[in-house]
Order: structure tokens, then C-alpha cells, then sequence
């Protein structure tokens, strides 16, 4: 932020632009920025600091959404059906949740629900067994819903304690695509009611607007219960998240921070918006 | 769209009388908007924007009986020119093979592309090599031999314990040995902030110095771009930039950041998962996709 301390238009107008420059949108950038001008009018505040840090905290309380809630549930066996467009680290995300609740020791099972894309198969059942876990998988080209079926069986059978399913990604705007993931959904909560089921977003930091799209058409057909922001670990900023919240109001639950097992963080509000004006 | 909406800034302003200078920027400002919300990075923006005011400027806008005609037309235009001329081919070297190599972020569409363009130039009557230089994402070797094996083009790979460098030089030497003259290498997905495996790029270019590097980029890419093709074109002689996933809903500004910032062509775009949604650059239509 300039070095002047004094709040003239010259601020305000560096304030948009870092807002604009990590994907906050030009329509909530300049509504951030507006509201915080009246603010400062208001309660006589001279410094850009305490402006900014007042940015600060009212982006952070509006990236807290109460009723989120950790993923995993020790009452009740979890699914987590991980869910994305292509190419926005689904399975690398689904291989570090694994790890995790493997090491808090859950017995996990995956499901290779990515019947489509080249070698999809093979990239999630390296993880499987680098992790030694077990996994449910068919041969390329088969039904996804037959594979997902056949894990939800071996959940109960084998009286596991989490099943994530990695899907194909897909764009949202293949209607028959979205149909079908509507379709997994529904045969987990039909076949598995009993379980808790978590559906998860997988987006990239790198993505600008679209990501609002994506937010939004995933949330219509299926019934989000969380976000993760991967690629935190590059320069983008992933500030969409801020406008997916006020409109979609899905909580960002993890970050991915790189490509080993290791990289995935609980996502913390005050954290990622220290980042933002980093 | 953004028609409509400098017709009525254009319209608001007319109601004045004479337009003035000041008058061309404040109806500027709706296609500033417009660029900033279909991704284009910011300082893009303001270079693009300052460009358009001085040719409408230039050009009378002030004068004319249709401001807002003109000042829509002067904006395609420029945007067209700028996402520059269409020559989506890929030149052959001197001497063959003709050696190109796809880079860009992680995920970004290059294991795909380099398929497709496989099948691209085998129509073209060209003989080409697919080379499987990612030895870090699991199953990325597969995931090349997988296509290859779709399209019975053949996918030159040494496993996961060579390092790209070498791959690119054996499979070289692969097609001079038979016969192949084009060798299209796939490189794993990497940061522009990721020291190490840039300068693993740079030694690949300095070793077998291709023809080709192409920068793949995602069309949904937001504001960080122009960051990302900066640093790609400081560390690497890229020759072209193919652009992925085009068959969503993005408005693409990301086309004009990274053409911007790189000078270099826009060689093809990606517009769907299947080996055959490969289609040359439309620079026209693009402009039209970016403006909405
Ligand atoms: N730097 C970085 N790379 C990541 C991160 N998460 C995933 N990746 C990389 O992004 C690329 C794509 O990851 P995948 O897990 O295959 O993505 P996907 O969403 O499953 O892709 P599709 O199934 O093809 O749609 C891989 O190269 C990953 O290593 C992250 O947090 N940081
Ligand atoms: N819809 C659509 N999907 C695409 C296109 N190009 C690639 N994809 C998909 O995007 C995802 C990522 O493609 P990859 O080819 O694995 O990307 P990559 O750049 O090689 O990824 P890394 O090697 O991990 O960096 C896959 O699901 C592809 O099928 C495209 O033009 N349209
Ligand atoms: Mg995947
Ligand atoms: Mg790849």
C-alpha cells in the first residue's frame, strides 16, 4: 500500500487495484473498497493502516462461515465425493486427504471414479498404494455410478470409516456431465443414507471469474458442503473465493499448497487474507 | 452486452452537446470494466484502454454523429489486432525433426494438447514422435502412451528414473532413426516460482534447442496471467502459446494477458477433452469472446 498514510482517492483506488489483481472481481473489489471509505468517513479513522486493517477483519468474518464444520465425523461413517472442473487437482487432493485421515487413523477406501480421462485409473491407484490403502476401481470406460456403487458396498462390508470418491473433471457447463454427477450423489444418499456425506469443490487459485461460474452451477445440481483452493502455492491469490462466498456461501474448507501428501491446510480465514495483501 | 452498454454512456453524454475528451474516457470506462471481468490482467487493461482513447481521439470520435459506433468499432479492432494474426501451424526446423515442447502450469491442458497435436500434424501428412518427459505426476508416462495408443502414434518413454534432458535427447535420436520428423515433448506441470524446474526447462531449450515451445494456459486463468507468461518468456525462447479449454464459459482474457506480455502468436486452442477438439486461433472471434 503507498507509503502515505493519509487516506486520499490515490489509497483507495491502490486498494481496489490489489483487490482486482487477486481475483476479488471488479463488482465486490469496488463494493469492499466503497463500503470501507464510508466507514472511515464515518468513525474519523485518518490512518491507512487502521483502514486497511479494518479491510483486513471484515474480509476474514466474511470468509467465516459458522456453519462449517470439520469434514470428517467420528459418530458415523464419512464420504466425501470430491467434485471439479478439469484439471484443478481433484485427485492429488483426494491423495492428501487420504494421507491425512489415514495418519489420524481412519480406515480409508478410494474410490477411481474417473472412468474417462487417460490413465486416471492409474494416477489414483499409485497414490492408493504408495499409501496402502485400499481402492475400488473398474476398468477405463466403465459406468462411474457402477464404481461408486461397488465402493459404498465395500464401505459397509469392510466397516471402513471414510470413503472419498475422486470423479472425472468436468466442465459445468456439459449439462449431461453435471446430470451425471447428480446422479452419483443421489445413489450415495439412496444407498448410504446413514453415512455423512461431504461434497467437495475442488478449485484453482489460478482460475479468474469462472470460478464464480463454477461455484454456482456446481452448487445448483449438487449440494456443496465445502471448497478446497488448491495451488495456493504459486502467485495467484485466489481472491474469487470472497465473491463465491457472499453469493454461493460454500466455505472454503482446505487449501492445497503444493503437490506432495503433505501440502493441504485447514483454510483459515485471517491467514489467506494476510496472504492477499501480502 | 458491451454494446449496449457504451451506446447508452455514449448516449448519456451526447445529451451535453459537443463530446469532449474527458467524455471518450468516461465511456471507455464500461469496456475497462468489461476486460477486467472477462480476466484480462489489469495493466493490460490500462495499456489496452490508453491505446484505444488515443486512436478514437485521434480519429474525431468527438466529432462523429455515431461516438458509440465508432468508439465499439475502434475496440474490436484493436482487440483483434492485438490477439494478432492467425498462423496456427507449426513450422518445420531446418533440418528434421522438427522438436517441440509444451510447458505451462500444473493442470493446464499439456499432456492432452500434445496428443492432439500429434494427431493434428498426422493429418497434415507429417510422421510425428510423442515423447513422455514427465517423470514426476504418477502415471503421467501412461496417461501419454494411453493417447498414443488411441491414435497408434507412436510415445517414446525411458520411465520415471531418467530426467527430462535425457528422454528428450534419446527420443531425438529415436526419430532421426526412423523416420519420424516431428517429436512433440510433454514436460511436467510446474511454477513459474519454482526455481529448480525452470531452470530444468532452460537446460532442456540449451541442450537440444528446439524449434517450438509452446506455452500451454488455461482460457479460464484469472488476473495472475500475465505474471506467469512474464516469467515463462524471461527464462525460455517460447515460440507460441496454445490456449485450453476454450469449450467452457470463460470469457479467455487470459489470451490477451499472456499475448501481450509474450509478443508471441496464439498458435491453437483446446476446446474440448478428445483427441480432435484442436482448432486454429480465431483471433476475431476471440476479441468478440473476451468483449461479450
Ligand atoms: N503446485 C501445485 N500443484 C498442484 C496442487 N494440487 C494439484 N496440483 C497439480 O495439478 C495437476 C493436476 O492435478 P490432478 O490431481 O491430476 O487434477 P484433477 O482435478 O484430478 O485433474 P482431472 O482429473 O484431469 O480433471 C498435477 O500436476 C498436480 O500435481 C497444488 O496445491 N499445488
Ligand atoms: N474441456 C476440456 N478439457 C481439457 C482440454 N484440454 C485438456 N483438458 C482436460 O484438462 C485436464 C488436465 O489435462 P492434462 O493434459 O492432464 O494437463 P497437464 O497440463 O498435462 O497437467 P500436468 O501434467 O499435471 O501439469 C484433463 O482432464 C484433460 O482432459 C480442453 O481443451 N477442454
Ligand atoms: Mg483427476
Ligand atoms: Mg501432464
Amino acid at each position: 500500500i503507498s507509503g502515505s498514510s493519509g487516506l486520499d482517492a490515490d489509497f483507495f483506488a491502490e486498494m481496489e487495484e490489489i483487490l482486482i489483481m487477486a481475483d476479488v472481481g471488479v463488482e465486490t473489489s469496488l463494493a469492499l473498497v466503497d463500503n470501507i471509505r464510508r466507514e472511515a468517513q464515518v468513525g474519523k479513522i485518518h490512518s491507512g493502516e487502521e483502514v486497511l486493517d479494518l479491510l483486513k477483519k471484515q474480509i476474514a468474518k466474511s470468509l467465516t462461515i459458522e456453519k462449517s464444520q470439520p469434514v470428517e465425523r467420528t459418530d458415523k461413517p464419512t464420504i466425501l465425493l470430491v467434485v471439479g472442473v478439469n484439471g484443478v487437482g481433484k485427485t492429488t487432493t483426494i491423495a492428501k486427504l487420504a494421507n491425512k485421515f489415514n495418519k489420524e487413523g481412519k480406515r480409508v477406501l478410494l474410490a477411481a471414479a474417473d472412468t474417462f480421462r487417460a490413465a486416471a485409473i492409474d494416477q489414483l491407484n499409485t497414490w492408493a498404494q504408495r499409501l496402502n490403502l485400499d481402492i475400488i476401481s473398474h476398468q477405463p470406460g466403465a459406468d462411474p455410478a457402477a464404481v461408486v456403487f461397488d465402493a459404498l458396498q465395500a464401505l459397509r462390508a469392510r466397516r471402513l470409516d471414510m470413503l472419498i470418491v475422486d470423479t472425472a473433471g468436468r466442465l459445468h457447463t456439459k449439462v449431461n456431465l453435471m446430470a451425471e454427477l447428480e446422479k452419483i450423489q443421489r445413489i450415495i444418499t439412496r444407498e448410504y443414507p446413514e453415512a455423512s456425506l461431504e461434497t467437495l469443490l475442488v478449485l484453482d487459485a489460478t482460475t479468474g471469474q469462472n470460478a464464480l461460474a463454477q461455484a454456482r452451477v456446481f452448487q445448483q445440481t449438487l449440494n456443496l458442503s465445502g471448497i478446497v483452493l488448491t495451488k495456493l502455492d504459486g502467485t495467484a491469490k485466489g481472491g474469487i473465493i470472497i465473491p463465491i462466498s457472499r453469493e454461493v456461501g460454500v466455505p472454503v474448507k482446505y487449501i492445497g499448497i503444493g503437490e506432495g501428501l503433505e501440502d493441504l491446510h485447514r483454510f483459515s480465514p485471517t491467514a489467506f487474507v494476510t496472504a492477499l495483501f501480502a | 452486452g458491451l454494446t449496449a452498454k457504451i451506446q447508452a454512456a455514449m448516449k448519456k453524454l451526447r445529451g451535453k452537446g459537443k463530446l469532449s475528451e474527458a467524455d471518450v474516457k468516461s465511456a471507455l470506462r464500461e469496456v475497462r470494466l468489461a476486460l477486467l471481468e472477462a480476466d484480462v490482467s489489469y495493466k493490460v487493461v490500462r495499456d489496452f484502454i490508453t491505446q484505444v482513447q488515443e486512436r478514437a481521439i485521434g480519429q474525431g470520435v468527438m466529432q462523429s454523429l455515431t461516438p458509440g459506433q465508432q468508439v465499439i468499432k475502434i475496440v474490436h479492432e484493436e482487440l483483434t489486432n492485438l490477439m494478432g494474426g492467425a498462423a496456427s501451424k507449426l513450422e518445420p526446423a531446418p533440418q528434421p525433426p522438427t522438436v517441440v515442447v509444451l510447458v505451462g502450469l500444473q493442470g493446464s491442458g499439456k499432456t492432452t494438447t500434445c496428443a492432439k497435436l500429434a494427431r493434428h500434424l498426422r493429418q497434415n501428412g507429417r510422421s510425428p514422435l510423442l515423447v513422455a518427459a514427465d517423470v514426476y505426476r504418477p502415471a503421467a508416462i501412461k496417461q501419454l502412451q494411453v493417447l498414443g495408443q488411441e491414435m497408434q502414434i507412436p510415445v517414446f518413454a525411458m520411465g520415471e528414473k531418467h530426467n527430462p534432458v535425457d528422454i528428450a535427447q534419446g527420443a531425438i535420436e529415436h526419430a532421426l532413426s526412423q523416420g519420424k520428423d516431428y517429436v512433440l515433448i510433454d514436460t511436467a506441470g510446474r511454477l513459474h516460482v519454482d526455481e529448480g524446474l525452470m531452470e530444468e526447462l532452460i537446460r532442456l531449450e540449451n541442450n537440444i534447442k528446439p524449434q517450438h515451445i509452446l506455452l500451454v494456459v488455461d482460457a479460464m486463468a484469472g488476473q495472475d496471467a500475465i505474471t506467469v507468461a512474464k516469467a515463462f518468456r524471461e527464462k525460455l525462447t517460447l515460440s507460441g502459446l496454445i490456449l485450453t479449454k476454450l469449450d467452457g464459459d470463460t470469457r479467455g482474457g487470459a489470451a490477451l494477458s499472456a499475448r501481450a506480455v509474450t509478443g508471441c502468436p496464439i498458435k491453437f486452442v483446446g476446446v474440448g477433452e478428445k483427441l480432435d477438439a484442436l482448432e486454429p486461433f480465431h483471433p476475431e472471434r476471440m476479441a468478440s469472446r473476451i468483449l461479450g
